[in-house]
């Protein structure tokens, strides 16, 4: 037995709008700890990691560890049916083949089922070591993503550089380069329009712009977003989602031949 | 030229 009712359903809403297009099925773990996927792109360059922790749940009732695989563009197609405002409750019961989304409008006067059929998958779980990155690189995230679009639409790659100046993204195409030099700035309003880079030693690697666009795709579930930077690991791009939990992209860099 | 990298080779499956 499963019942895990989230009084923010817009957070389910915009994590399926973050990760469809990166995932076509994804298994979902529930557990004591929370709500969870792994999983990676079909070409196996990206990973995204999610976890909505049991706590943000207004109730969260998980009888015993259990896995349900979902294709994320159906899923998607049946959270959308949910308001901006609706309570969703997720249920699922021991050895079915369907999950149900319960929406709540906020008074009440709307109460909406779909029940989703489910998939087996082949889960390919994979042990993300804790990891010292080079850099690690705050920034609101309104403006990482405006970058990133900006960006390809010069060129495919982009090349991420931490130096003390600042990180700097370049790329360049057949109509010429382009740089953005992005330097710390605490001096703001709001914490979240702050940018800071903290590094340990200066780090370059090189992106497909294709992937990080997608992972912008997460901008609506926070102000800022963290990117780490290591020469020896994929970058992790990390929305933390309020109160919640997170959600992680992971990309593997290109590498010179 | 570049490659693309891949997370497999980063990341072992458990």
């Amino acid at each position: 037995m499963l019942e895990l009712r989230l009084v923010q359903g817009s957070l389910l809403k915009k994590v399926l709008e973050a990760t469809k297009d990166l995932v076509t099925d994804a298994n979902f773990d529930c557990s004591a700890t929370g709500f969870s996927l792994q999983a990676m792109d079909s070409s196996h360059v990206a990973l995204v990691a999610l976890l909505l922790r049991s706590e943000g749940f207004e109730h969260y009732r998980c009888d015993r560890n259990i896995s349900m695989g979902m294709n994320l563009n159906n899923m998607s197609k049946m959270l959308k049916c949910a308001g901006n405002d609706d309570i969703i409750t997720i249920k699922g019961d021991d050895g079915s083949d369907t999950v149900t989304f319960m929406f709540e409008s906020p008074n009440q006067d709307k109460i909406s089922d779909f029940e989703m059929k489910l998939m087996d998958i082949d889960s390919e779980h994979l042990g993300i070591p804790e990891a010292e990155y080079h850099a690690i690189v705050k920034m609101p995230s309104s403006e990482f993503q405006r970058i990133c679009k900006d960006l390809s639409s010069i060129g495919d790659t982009v090349v991420i550089s931490v130096t003390k100046e600042g990180v700097k993204f370049s790329t360049r195409g057949d109509i010429g380069t382009a740089n953005i030099v992005c330097r710390q700035n605490k001096t703001v309003d709001k914490p979240e329009e702050a940018t800071i880079i903290e590094m340990n030693e200066p780090v370059s690697l090189t992106f497909a712009l294709r992937y990080l666009n997608s992972f912008t795709k997460a901008t609506p579930l926070s102000e800022s977003v963290t990117v780490s930077l290591s020469s020896e690991l994929p970058v992790v791009v990390e929305y933390k989602i309020a109160d919640m939990g997170y959600i992680r992209f992971y990309l593997a860099p290109k590498i010179e031949d | 030229d570049s490659k693309q990298g891949n997370i497999l080779s980063f990341f072992k499956k458990i």
